[in-house]
């Protein structure tokens, strides 16, 4: 929860990414967030060392969505000992990019008066999905046949106990669409779409049965590599 | 929905998939 529930969009709970033992005191703890279509990473800054912080700035290395911070950290008054301020720094996609293995993996590099501090965290895919990722249905039907069978990603959704319309209602909250619904031999499927910020569409079916909690995720991608990515992101929404 | 043919082929693609 926190953040993003007005907009209904996953947002995963704070993780700590950097150990105040690793960074001379220094504690880093955050999560990522897209509201109002921008995406934000929320970082709690906490000082456990016995002299005040200042001078804070932040860098990201190249990375697979081209992130990068869209304006400086923002921490304002110098860290007293035993403090923590709350920064919510917007990103933009307009940075280098160069493919990072996992996909989603971010390395930081945070400085403030006493040294620099390195730190990897991975975001979830799903602050990438835009606004306007609902695809024409004649496109969505081309596309969905143009991409072969067998690069087709298929996951299954164990134990998801939601009906088809609350699937839809919660997938729309961040930004995958519903194209088309079909009910066949007892199956509702769901034909649903959504583009990435780098202008890449994931096109999917899922299957959903009345009488059965495992629902069949198919994934259709022209970009394969990123359909493992939006399986495991569609669980994580579905689930929270 | 409009009928322009993609509700049918929507339902082909459904029923395709649902009884391959």
């Amino acid at each position: 929860g926190g953040v993003g529930m007005a907009t209904g969009a996953y947002v995963p709970s704070k993780a700590v990414w950097l150990p105040a033992m690793k960074a001379k005191g220094l504690e880093i703890s955050g999560t990522f967030a897209r509201r109002g279509g921008a995406i934000h990473m929320d970082v709690s800054l906490t000082n456990k060392a016995m002299s005040v912080m200042t001078d804070f700035a932040i860098q990201f290395n190249k990375n697979s969505f081209g992130l990068a911070p869209a304006a400086p950290l923002q921490v304002l008054t110098p860290l007293s000992p035993n403090q923590t301020v709350e920064v919510s720094l917007p990103l933009s996609t307009n940075g280098p990019v160069m493919k990072m293995e996992p996909l989603n993996n971010l390395q930081v590099a945070v400085k403030n008066n006493i040294d620099v501090f390195y730190f990897s965290c991975q975001y979830p895919i799903s602050m990438l999905f835009v606004e306007d990722g609902r695809m024409d249905r004649q496109l969505f039907l081309g596309t969905w046949k143009d991409i072969p069978s067998d690069s087709e990603t298929q996951f299954q959704i164990k134990d998801c106990h939601l009906s088809a319309d609350a699937v839809c209602n919660k997938l729309q909250g961040s930004n995958v669409f519903t194209v088309a619904r079909r009910t066949a031999d007892a199956q509702e499927l769901l034909y649903l779409s959504l583009k990435l910020t780098n202008s890449i569409w994931v096109l999917a079916e899922l299957r959903v049965q009345s009488a059965n909690p495992n629902h069949t995720l198919s994934v259709r991608c022209r970009a394969p590599e990123v359909s493992q990515y939006v399986c495991q992101s569609f669980e994580l929404i579905l689930r929270n | 929905e409009l009928d322009d043919g993609l509700d049918e082929a929507f339902s082909r693609l459904a029923e395709c998939r649902a009884n391959p």
